[in-house]
């Protein structure tokens, strides 16, 4: 067991760096056992730095850079299980419209290496754009939820309510 | 494996049968603010055995049932059903007994004030059957790759020790 | 003390309400001292429903729901008081654009009545449109933080990242 | 009364001497993730007195000193300075005393591992007088006249008892 939990780290370190890099366009990130030397007991630390900026404590980075630093490393363990699903609900809420379309090529570049699916709940343009197919949820009736299959082009006149 | 369908019933505020395929990679859900979009999220979460009703935040198994609107009058049950595709390679023996036709359907039903039962593919099940089944799979109602609407920074704040069960899920 | 209170809490509910109203466009909303006989101890409860639901558990309305409902009691808790500033830290985010209309129309009608100063972060667009002046936070220096003046028709090209 | 303009210098990503003015009513503040907006929101609670490093998102005082770039030195000092127009009806007797020519400035410097002092209008004084000067305006680092980001929905989710603050402060 602490074998695996020892491999399991090193490939999920390898991937989140390497996914942090190309979220943030630079900077650096990797990720350390700390708390004991037992590999199936310690604490899991990250360690990043944005592009520009010193190595910080954790807690200095906005909400913004959070949200990407925590997508990179949800990314890094997701491409290695064997999840039916990936659920996302307004992840992309904090970010800037630069790091919103950067969230979205990693999306759709982690649907070309692998097969799973992903549920992404969103209020922004950009990531609708990104979709294959989108879904939309009202309530013209008042109090009970419709789904109705949206069609990317009318969406403007459609879901006025966006 | 991977998730093809939902199919929601008199759950929160799907009162009527409502179907959501997963026919592609990218599912988008968009809707204006309260039309149910999270709700979604928390049929799928409650049918993988979610049994924490603050998690689905209520207070008590009811609330997940429809409580009316001002044109429609509450109901008491509510029905979620999972329909995963599935092949061979995918799965841990615990549940191989489930590979029929490469479909596996789960269905978690609850009535009111009397509890909540669970169906893989039409037969009777316990809770922990179906914990199970998504504990191989290293999904489930509280894994990582379910991220709550509002929750994307927590992964950084938490303590390291918190953190290292991303470790131990992917292990 | 304890009239000041009971006087202080009147004016608020009928603010509250009202403001909720506005915001939703209908519905109730209401509060109410909980937990004990003396308005001093006691605590205080929300009970709201937006239009054509029914009166629930506060916890059952979604993200954007609570946004709103928040900023109907904190702008009605605004308008009695003698604050120097309000600051808004991107509390737009969970709204969608039929609700951040609401919000900065809500925010326009409040500077009529008071003389008050608003401070607000948004990366939302239509909230931009809104503000009289619009400061730009970059770092073309990476790590250093500086404050320029936007013009606001030239948001797209001078804030891209934006 | 009201904040007229806010000075920074050394405090956390804003080396360089800022001045940002209060001209207007509605005041919009943009930029890219990271780039120090939440800082001036934590520039403003702070001069106002706080002192709970966690609350400003550092683990000690000295973390909101400018730690440096990959291209600037660290600084020692940080300053910040808080502009305000007054009016005499506005103003509670403890702070009557600062009406001269109708301006309060409120000063806060902080020397890497010694210490802060606070001035008003010049004069140095204790940390307590400037807390009395904004707890009598009913504002102040933790008054529910600033919302921090990501903390909009809390109210809503306190405890009945928490919320009551709100009508603590406005009273
Ligand atoms: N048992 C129930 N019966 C009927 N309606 C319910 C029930 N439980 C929750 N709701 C309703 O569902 C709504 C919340 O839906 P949900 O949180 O899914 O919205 P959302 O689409 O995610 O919105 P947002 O964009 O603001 O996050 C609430 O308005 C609530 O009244
Ligand atoms: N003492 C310090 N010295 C230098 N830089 C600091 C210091 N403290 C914090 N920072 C930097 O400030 C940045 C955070 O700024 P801030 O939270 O204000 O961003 P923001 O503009 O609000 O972004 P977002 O839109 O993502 O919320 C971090 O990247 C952090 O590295
Ligand atoms: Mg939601
Ligand atoms: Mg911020």
């Amino acid at each position: 067991a602490r074998n695996r939990v020892l491999n399991t780290f090193a490939s999920i370190n390898s991937t989140f760096s390497e996914l942090f890099k190309k979220l943030f366009d630079g900077g650096k990130a990797y990720l350390e056992l700390i708390e004991s030397e037992d590999p199936l007991e310690a604490g899991l630390e990250l360690l990043v730095s944005p592009p520009g900026k010193k190595l910080q404590r954790i807690s200095l980075l906005s909400g913004g850079e959070k949200a990407l630093a925590s997508l990179a490393l949800i990314f890094s363990t997701f491409i290695n299980r064997q999840t039916p699903i990936c659920i996302l609900d307004e992840v992309d809420a904090p970010l800037d419209d630069f790091n919103v379309e950067r969230f979205c090529s990693l999306l759709k570049e982690t649907t070309k290496i692998t097969n799973k699916k992903f549920l992404v709940i969103t209020h922004n343009k950009i990531t609708m754009g990104y979709m294959n197919k989108v879904y939309g949820v009202t309530m013209n009736e008042p109090g009970i939820s419709k789904l109705v299959s949206v069609n990317l082009d009318k969406i403007d006149s459609e879901f006025a309510a966006e | 494996m991977f998730i093809s369908k939902i199919k929601l019933s008199g759950f929160k505020s799907f009162s009527d049968e409502t179907v959501l395929n997963f026919d592609y990679s990218l599912n988008g859900i968009i809707g204006p603010n309260g039309s149910g979009k999270s709700n979604i999220v928390e049929a799928i979460k409650w049918v993988m055995g979610e049994n924490s009703s603050k998690s689905l935040r209520g207070s008590g198994m009811n609330d997940i049932i429809f409580s009316g609107s001002t044109t429609k009058a509450s109901k008491n049950i509510a029905s979620v059903t999972l329909f995963l595709k599935i092949d061979s390679k995918d799965i841990s023996s615990s549940s191989k007994k489930y590979i029929n036709s490469g479909n596996i359907e789960v269905e978690r039903q609850i009535i009111r004030d009397t509890g909540s039962t669970y169906r893989i593919n039409g037969k009777e099940v316990r809770a922990k059957d179906v914990q199970f089944l998504f504990a191989d799979l290293s999904s489930g109602s509280r894994a990582t790759n379910i991220i709550d609407q509002g929750s994307i920074g927590n992964l950084i704040t938490q303590k390291p020790s918190e953190r290292r069960r991303i470790l131990d899920e992917a292990a």
